[in-house]
């Protein structure tokens, strides 16, 4: 179930719909200081429901949204999807792909869906987990935070046992 | 439940301990239960002690030494219960030369198994890399300018 | 009191734009008081602008635009009250190469007139010193191993 | 009154007397992770006087002595000494040089000298601030520190315009 395709769509300094195709092995993502690289990651994390924005580095939801640049205006709304793939069957779909989508406006209405069909944050998280997809799992490891897990207190780092096991 | 959880933890300790020695040679680390009896009602401690040292708290070690403790823990789990994909920002930040080869090469051997997409600057993880994904800042904001087969 | 602090302010903000600029070039930042009026009832925001973007808050800036931030408030500060010696502990670990280079050209810049001591990993960085020093584990712990003029 | 030399006795991972010279203008200090790179600076906030032992990376002042590494024992104490230039006569003190020691046994019992005379913490802190000296000024930035002053909150912030003014 790796991811096949990024789709951002108005998402923080994208301001249009870009498509980022990726293969099943080992990508490498480079580019200056400010050019996005950081904000593709918290767009994943944003498809795979993670609830805090501060999380994702915006203060609420809707900074989230593409607010202008080089005279842009800014965006109504922001979509990001995955496309997985599933021809391991990990997901109980039956299908080869399986793409998973969220999507915020600016009056904060926000909608996932599974292949297209509406869906509640709660089934988004109940079907990542057939594939072992967490949205704060240890699989994702954001900028700067990879000492943390060492300098973290000890039963927080017991409960990481706790959620594999 | 508890059964679960300490077969969970062997295993785990295991792989921490293998991943380690391969990051930091002749250095140790293990996994320490607070309370072995009832690990539910403990926490989980890392020691490590780097090549030729005596065994230090965790806050003595330096940026380079926490990061490749880290890192062992993270790959440690990832064989244990492996994920789809792997997402690692800028992980190498604080390693040398050596050890940011080393943690190349690790990514490098876990991604036959798994995806791996990681931010770098550092050039030994770049020309590890399958495929190269250039982002860049245009008039509309952020774009992919280009994507490379690695290894070119 | 108030005089001598709103003396101090004028002349680091002018300082600290100047050097963001340079960090930064089509890049805008300021400094800006939460109380005007009364500063010691307030606090002191920063605003940057990065090249071509909107004014965003501060949280949302990448790792490298926060560090070029803190370096262009660190060197203002400098500029008006400078010490005899700066330490700086592998500040450039955001830095991609380019900005990379711009924080060595400062440092090199602003070395003429006080002492830098500088860890760094980056070949821009330790090649514009004056001078390295080596250190490495030995057996009975750290050591000095070398020290070599800069730029051979 | 840039530094000269600093001596490291004992201090840290430094298991033996290091002393290390410096220029005026600019050094670059190198080595593996681990080899004790900040450790150097760690020694160089000791000697200005810096009370917490955290921000030096230790536990408690004691967890600053050598305590042992392949065989060699732990050491009773730590002593580490900073040589300032004088020439500028920055300092109130009639020489070219001026050397500041601090010193700290296993019993917790601490020290400090300028030129070999004893002197307290206080006297040190008074005799530094003639040359625009501050054991947590802004003219050091530990290691992985560099964001946080852009991450401060905003009092905290004007409070380093406070000192400087
Ligand atoms: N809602 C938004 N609209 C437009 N731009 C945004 C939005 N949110 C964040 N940004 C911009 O995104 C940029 C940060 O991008 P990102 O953190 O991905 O950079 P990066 O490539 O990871 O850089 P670094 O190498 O420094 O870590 C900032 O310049 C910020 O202003
Ligand atoms: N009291 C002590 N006695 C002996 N060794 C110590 C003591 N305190 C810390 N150390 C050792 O010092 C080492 C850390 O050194 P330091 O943080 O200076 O490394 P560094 O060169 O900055 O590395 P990096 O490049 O990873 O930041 C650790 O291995 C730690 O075990
Ligand atoms: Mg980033
Ligand atoms: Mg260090």
């Amino acid at each position: 179930a790796y991811i096949k395709e990024i789709t951002l769509h108005n998402f923080k300094s994208f301001g249009k719909r870009v498509v980022v195709s990726l293969p099943k092995g080992f990508t490498a993502v480079v580019g200056a200081n400010g050019s996005g690289k950081s904000n593709i990651i918290d767009g994943i994390c944003f498809v795979l429901g993670r609830r805090s924005s501060k999380s994702m580095r915006a203060d609420r939801l809707v900074d989230l949204i593409f607010n202008g640049s080089n005279g842009r205006p800014p965006a109504d709304f922001t979509e990001v999807s995955l496309i997985f793939d599933n021809t391991d069957s990990a997901f109980p779909i039956d299908s080869s792909n399986v793409t998973v989508s969220r999507k915020v406006n600016r009056a904060g209405y926000c909608a996932y869906r599974i292949n297209d069909r509406m869906a509640t944050r709660t089934e988004i998280i109940e079907l990542l987990s057939h594939a072992a997809i967490n949205p704060d799992g240890y699989n994702i490891i954001m900028q700067g935070d990879i000492v943390k897990i060492v300098e973290m207190n000890a039963a927080d780092r017991r409960k990481i046992i706790d959620e594999v096991s | 439940k508890l059964a679960v959880f300490m077969e969970a933890f062997e295993a785990i300790n295991r792989s921490f301990k293998e991943i380690f020695s391969q990051l930091s040679p002749e250095g140790e680390a293990e996994l320490i239960l607070e309370n072995y009896g009832d690990p539910f009602e403990g926490g989980l401690e890392i020691r490590a002690k780097p090549a030729g040292k005596e065994v230090r708290s965790i806050e003595s070690m330096s940026g380079g030494e926490k990061t490749l403790t880290a890192l062992a823990f993270v790959f440690g789990l990832a064989r244990y219960k492996p994920a789809p994909f792997y997402v690692l920002d800028e992980a190498d930040m604080f390693l040398d030369g050596d050890n940011g080869e080393k943690f190349a090469n690790l990514v490098k051997e876990f991604s036959k198994s798994a995806q791996f997409i990681v931010v770098s600057f550092r050039e030994s993880m770049v020309s590890s890399a399958d495929q190269l994904i250039g982002v860049a800042m245009q008039d509309a904001g952020s774009d992919i300018v280009s994507v490379k087969l690695g290894g070119q």
